[in-house]
């Protein structure tokens, strides 16, 4: 099973085992190309021995045995290279959270608790609307009453407006007049009454 | 304090040259060139140390590569500090779950809880301001109810004073 | 696969913050 060394890729943007496999690859053509080279400069100077038993089959013989040998080698101590690495260097110990993802320690939400975040924004959401709406409607009820408190305070004033007439007139209190004038009606009434019963 | 990573990296990509060097001594070239080593040791010699500093300079070359590309210095720094403050953590640390949906929830809250308060105060804000403009409202009722009463007074006085008008009038009448 | 897990947790890095601007843009313009 392939320990894809996801966290260790989303830290670096490669994942480990492809960095450590590209320089492999560097390493085994780089081998490859010196020991052409090594094998061309040799042939190269026997050509300057004619007289030499030597043939280029035998040299690309000694060429593929070192070759293999260094390979072999080059194997074994990469992969120890590759293990050292891959557990100390390019790897995220276990305990590790990266910058990116430390919101993750401070907020463990589950699924139940998000939601029952998400449902107390609606509920707040839901009650700051009814809110704005009764504010409205406690506004638009001041309003009405300042007209209507005008309206009142008019016919009071019309009414004050009524009595202080009455009174410039000299009837300052109508109740009271109509009373004294009701009085003075009755009295004359009996005075009369009287006058005739006299004069009869 | 222990090695940095990019210490560790520098000291075991060395070691690791060191040790190819050393498996591929001179001895064993010469062992392999054998034919060749015999007609001229000198020039085998040299072949030999061309050999290995071309390849000791390659792979240090592409060393420099990788780390230059993949700004591994940096990297392996940065990777450090990391580790340095996880370090009084023993737990093992949250990993991607794999599945996006949840693990983009955690990134959320932060917001949604600042989003949270910020509703509960205006919230606060709006029913404290309500209760002082229904104060007023309450208080306007009175005042309208007051008027009401006021004017229903000043009728009435009216109205007992047209009774009196009334009586006077049937006075005369009479 | 190499470059899937590439991909992939590139994605995991970035993407939690642009998802969170359109998140915070929509809470913010709900304030507004």
């Amino acid at each position: 099973s392939v320990n894809p060394m996801a966290y260790e890729a989303q830290f670096f943007g490669f994942t480990p085992q492809t960095c450590m496999l590209r320089i492999y690859i560097a390493f085994q053509d780089y081998l490859f190309e010196v020991m052409l080279v090594v094998e061309s400069v040799i042939l190269k100077k026997l050509d300057g021995f004619p007289g030499c038993k030597i043939s280029p089959l035998q040299i690309r013989k000694s060429t593929e045995k070192f070759l293999l040998f260094m390979k072999e080698h080059l194997d074994k101590l990469f992969s120890k290279m590759e293990e050292v690495l891959l557990q100390l260097v390019l790897n995220i110990p276990k305990n590790v959270l990266l910058p990116e993802d430390k919101v993750h320690e401070q907020y463990p939400y589950s699924k139940e608790q998000l939601e029952a975040l998400q449902d107390e924004i609606h509920q707040l959401q839901k009650q700051y609307r009814a809110e704005a709406s009764a504010g409205q409607a406690l506004r638009a009820e001041l309003e009405e009453q300042k007209a209507v408190q005008a309206e009142l305070e008019k016919i009071l004033q019309w009414f004050d407006g009524l009595e202080n007439t009455c009174r410039e007139h000299g009837t300052g209190n109508f109740k009271e007049s109509f009373a004294f004038l009701t009085q003075n009606a009755k009295r004359l009434q009996d005075v009369l009454k009287d006058v005739e019963e006299k004069s009869k | 304090a222990a090695p940095g990573r990019a210490q560790m990296f520098a000291t075991v990509v060395d070691t690791f040259l060191e040790k190819l060097v050393a498996a591929g001594s001179y001895q064993r070239f010469a062992n392999c060139y054998r034919c060749f080593y015999k007609l001229q040791p000198e020039m085998t010699r040299s072949i030999y140390d061309q050999f290995i500093s071309q390849l000791q300079a390659s792979i240090k070359e592409e060393i420099q590569e990788v780390k230059n590309e993949g700004n591994l210095e940096t990297v392996f720094n940065s990777l450090d500090k990391i580790v340095e403050e996880a370090k009084n953590r023993e737990e093992p640390a949250w990993r991607p779950s794999g599945i996006p949906e949840e693990d983009i929830r955690s990134a959320m809250v932060p917001y949604l809880l600042k989003h949270r308060s910020y509703l509960q105060k205006i919230l606060k804000e709006k029913e404290e301001e309500n209760r002082k403009v229904a104060e007023s409202v309450l208080a306007g009722r009175d005042r309208i109810a007051e008027l009401q009463q006021q004017i229903q007074a000043r009728k009435h006085a009216w109205q007992a004073i047209s009774k009196e008008q009334r009586e006077l009038v049937m006075t005369f009448k009479e | 696969f190499d470059e899937l897990i590439v991909e992939t947790t590139t994605k995991r890095k970035q993407w939690p913050k642009k998802i969170l601007m359109h998140a915070i843009q929509t809470m913010k313009a709900e304030q507004e």
